[in-house]
């Protein structure tokens, strides 16, 4: 028997929200431990991986581990249903054909109840191996947002390029180019607009701006992105939850 | 024009 309830379905919307355009069909594997779910993008170029906690849930059970094969156009559909600020549990049995969806307006009263059918979803399980990166960088979500946004319009690749104290971001494309350039600071008064970086070796990367595109949809679920950086590796992107994550690896362009 | 790489050779099947 799986209860998962989130104390607010805005969580779990925006989690959903942060993916659902880049794949489609999700084996979600519930556990003792929480949530975890992966799955990789048609062109394989793209590979989203979820971890939700039990801290992240207002209360969780899950008795005997259990696969949820969920389309999540679906899945979409049925969470538009609820409000924000419901609760929303999700509830399944060992061996479902379905899974409901619980929401909960504690101060009118108001339960409604969704059953979404679920999929045998054959995937296997990726795992992409601990990779030593040449660059970490930790920044403001939303700002990282708005540079792949801007830059997306002038070129369908992004040049990212970090030395010891600078970061800049390129795109090349026919109507113009523009880069944006950013340096390591630490704000005091607002250590989430902080931009951190460690390097260890310069970086020279360039990325499909609409998988980057598809990427910075995770923004709504934290303030910061970590993005790790290698030559030789596909590069990490992540949005930490309370308790878990929401990571991309993308594996670079490269020039022939 | 860079060419689009995959991550195929970076999975591990678990």
């Amino acid at each position: 028997m799986l209860e998962a309830k989130f104390e607010e379905a805005s969580l779990f919307k925006r989690i959903i929200d942060g993916f659902k355009d880049c794949v489609q069909l999700v084996n979600f594997q519930c556990k003792e431990d929480g949530i975890i779910a992966q799955a990789v993008d048609d062109s394989r170029v793209l590979l989203v991986s979820l971890e939700i906690g039990i801290e992240a849930f207002q209360n969780y059970r899950c008795d005997h581990p259990v696969t949820l094969g969920i389309d999540l156009t679906s899945l979409s559909k049925i969470l538009r249903c609820g409000n924000n600020s419901d609760t929303l549990t999700l509830i399944a049995d060992d061996t479902p054909d379905t899974v409901l969806l619980l929401f909960e307006d504690t101060k009118k009263d108001r339960v409604a109840e969704y059953s979404l059918k679920l999929m045998d979803i054959d995937a296997a399980f990726l795992k992409i191996e601990d990779l030593a990166y040449d660059c970490t960088l930790m920044m403001p979500s939303s700002e990282f947002s708005k540079i792949v946004r801007d830059l997306s319009q002038l070129s369908d690749s992004l040049n990212i390029m970090i030395t010891k104290e600078t970061i800049k971001f390129v795109a090349d494309g026919d109507i113009g180019s523009g880069s944006v350039i950013l340096k390591p600071f630490v704000n005091m008064d607002k250590p989430e607009d902080s931009i951190k970086l460690e390097m260890d070796q310069p970086v020279d990367l360039t990325f499909g701006s609409k998988y980057l595109l598809d990427i910075v949809k995770g923004s709504a679920l934290a303030e910061k992105v970590g993005i790790r950086l290698s030559s030789e590796a596909p590069a990490l992107f992540q949005f930490d939850l309370k308790s878990g994550y929401l990571q991309f690896f993308l594996a670079p362009k490269f020039n022939d | 024009t860079p060419i689009q790489n995959d991550l195929n050779e970076f999975y591990t099947v678990v």
